[in-house]
């Protein structure tokens, strides 16, 4: 669907991407361990774009299976949610990943 | 207001009470800590009442200054959400407050 090409081409084209909602802690905490990390991730707060919003939702759940937010992507590939990224750095395996997107 | 004497009968009348939305990982994470500590705390799910839902969060807002959720009380006493639950954890306070609420 025409969404489902912009989610794909969104995901190209931005080293980090993370699909968020703006009053949600674990999206909060997600947004400042790449701001720590030196990385400006591309935010889309789902819960801002109207009835997009939910639409957008059900695309990321079609393509990677998870309807819940914080929905990361790095260097094209679906990382997971705020455990999986936080699981990453903690193992040593978050950076490498953001320097081969070139997102530092 | 009569909600305003609901909650403050629900508080006074149960060692631990915690609102929450169901689909909310903070509250998710609290009420995982008292299953820990074996404390079997009443949750209120404001997302599952339907209209009083929101109107339960304003009184909560009007009470205890606090429009977020989780939103916890220990012994009739406000505590906070989940980071302060978890800090009293951390510093050894918290189980000393459930001991004196009864609550184990
Ligand atoms: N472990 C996941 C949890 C994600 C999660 O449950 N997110 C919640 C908000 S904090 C959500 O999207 N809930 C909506 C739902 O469950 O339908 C993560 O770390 O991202
Ligand atoms: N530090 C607080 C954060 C609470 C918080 O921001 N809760 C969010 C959901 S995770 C909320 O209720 N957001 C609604 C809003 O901000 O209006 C805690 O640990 O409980
Ligand atoms: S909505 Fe509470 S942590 Fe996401």
């Amino acid at each position: 669907s025409r969404l489902e090409e912009a989610v794909r081409k969104t995901v190209a084209e931005n080293p980090v991407v993370v699909y968020s909602k703006s009053w949600c802690s674990y999206s909060s905490e997600v947004k400042s361990l790449f701001k720590r990390l030196g990385v400006d991730p591309l935010v889309i707060e789902l819960d801002e774009l109207g009835p997009q919003g939910p639409q957008l939702q059900k695309v990321l759940e079609r393509l990677t299976g998870q309807h819940t937010v914080p929905n990361v992507f790095i260097g094209g590939q679906h990382i997971g949610g705020c455990t999986d990224t936080v699981k990453l750095h903690r193992n040593g395996e978050l950076e490498p990943l953001l320097s081969e997107a070139n997102a530092k």
